[in-house]
């Protein structure tokens, strides 16, 4: 599984690439 | 600056040097490493944060923040990143995926989140880190070796206030 991806600071969110 | 071999030996060379001078010796004392303000910055593995100054023949090693900052709710660190973004120095926490349920593997080394905090420098006290909850348009690229920071308005493909992470 790879562990990457854009973090949004504010919502705290995790979308994965 | 590097860390560098097995045991992550902290070294230095300046210009015109034949060779690497050592610093540190130990099983990976440091996290990460950056230079700000004309200083390196040394990140241990334990969170306490130090500056060299490599200038003289006998480099010295000040602390700057010993007491480095803890997640809650049962976050465990991952990783601890130095980068600097509009000329602050940040720190930047990443934590694995928390999940109540211990029969999940599926998130096992997922990455949950972040926690960015900025070294809040006062004249009359010691430096401290304090959380940021927005860094505005900056935009974070973390790396193994190195992170930068940029802006979304000069790089509209990116999106602002965001972290991007690489599989480590």
């Amino acid at each position: 599984v790879h562990d990457l991806g854009i973090f949004n600071i504010q919502e705290k969110t995790i979308q994965s690439c | 600056m590097i860390t560098h071999g097995e045991q992550g030996d902290l070294a230095f060379c300046r210009a015109g040097d034949e060779s690497w001078t050592i610093l540190r010796r130990g099983f990976r004392p440091y996290d990460d490493i950056i230079y700000h303000k004309e200083r390196f910055y040394t990140l241990g593995n334990h969170g306490g944060l130090d500056a060299w100054d490599v200038s003289s023949s006998s480099p010295k090693r000040t602390v700057i923040a010993q007491v480095p900052p803890v997640l809650t709710g049962g976050r465990v660190i991952h990783k601890r990143y130095l980068v600097e973004s509009s000329g602050d120095l940040l720190l930047v926490l990443r934590h694995d995926y928390f999940d109540d349920d211990a029969n999940s593997p599926s998130q096992l080394h997922r990455t949950g989140g972040f926690k960015v905090f900025k070294l809040e420098e006062r004249s009359s006290m010691n430096p401290r880190w304090v959380e940021v909850k927005s860094i505005g348009d900056r935009v974070l690229f973390l790396g193994d070796n190195y992170s930068v920071s940029i802006s979304a308005r000069e790089f509209p493909e990116c999106s602002a206030n965001c972290i991007y992470f690489t599989d480590d």
